[in-house]
């Protein structure tokens, strides 16, 4: 029996939408530890990992480790029928091959119940080891959409170099080159607006943009995004949920052949 | 010229 009450049920909505372009189908796992996700884009060069803690939520009763099988896009469907302030529950049998989202309206006026198919999945689970990162930026999530976005529209790749000046991001294309440096910036108003770097040394990769601006689609979770860079690791993306967890991305780098 | 690597070279399944 899985029962999973989150009083605020559009972080769900909005998690479904930060993962859904990257992935098609996947498998939610459920423990004591709370709601996760591991899964890979079908070219297998970017990971996502996705962690919503028990404690997170307002009711979390999960009596054994269950593994759901989802198609993203179905679940994304459903999600989108919960108003943006409705409490949602997610509800399954063991054994059954179905789960419930119940999405209930803050005054309780209104509850509604859909119930989804579940899918067989086979994906291999990664261990992800523990890493000390050469760089870690830290900087507001709409600055790096913004950067991503802007540089996808001269070139198809990034190259993110961390030194003390500052964190750069580059791109070449047909029309030209584009050059965008964040120097860091502790002296603002609001935490949140603030780029900080912490570099252990220089560092330097080179990404594909059309990834890094499918991983911007969870800036509605976190007004921070987290990038951390080693010369021989995939990049680390990372938005966290507040009190509750994170979603995370990995990238592998485009190396010298 | 780069080549795109895989998640797959970095992490192993386990």
């Amino acid at each position: 029996m899985l029962e999973l009450r989150l009083v605020q049920g559009s972080l769900l909505k909005k998690v479904l939408e930060a993962i859904k372009e990257l992935v098609t189908d996947a498998n939610f796992d459920c423990s004591a530890t709370g709601f996760s996700l591991q899964a890979m884009d079908s070219s297998h060069v970017a990971l996502v990992a996705l962690l919503l803690r028990s404690e997170g939520f307002e009711h979390y009763r999960c009596d054994r480790n269950l593994s759901m099988g989802m198609n993203l896009g179905n679940v994304s469907k459903m999600l989108r029928c919960a108003g943006s302030d409705d409490i949602i529950t997610i509800k399954a049998d063991d054994g059954s091959d179905t789960v419930t989202f119940m999405f209930e309206s803050p005054n309780q006026d209104k509850i509604a119940d859909f119930e989804m198919k579940l899918m067989d999945i086979d994906s291999e689970h990664l261990g992800i080891p523990d890493a000390e990162y050469q760089a870690i930026v830290r900087m507001p999530s709409g600055e790096f959409a913004r950067i991503c976005k802007d540089l996808s529209s001269i070139g198809d790749t990034v190259i993110i170099s961390v030194t003390k000046e500052g964190v750069k991001f580059s791109t070449a294309g047909d029309i030209g080159t584009a050059n965008i440096v964040c120097r860091q910036n502790k002296t603002v108003d609001k935490p949140e607006e603030a780029t900080v770097i912490e570099m252990q040394e220089p560092v330097s990769l080179t990404f594909a943009l059309r990834y890094l601006n499918s991983f911007t689609k969870a800036t509605p979770l976190s007004e921070t995004v987290s990038i951390s860079l080693s010369s021989d690791l995939p990049v680390v993306v990372e938005y966290k949920i507040a009190d509750m967890g994170y979603v995370r991305y990995y990238l592998a780098p485009k190396i010298e052949e | 010229v780069r080549k795109q690597s895989q998640i797959t070279t970095f992490f192993s399944p386990g």
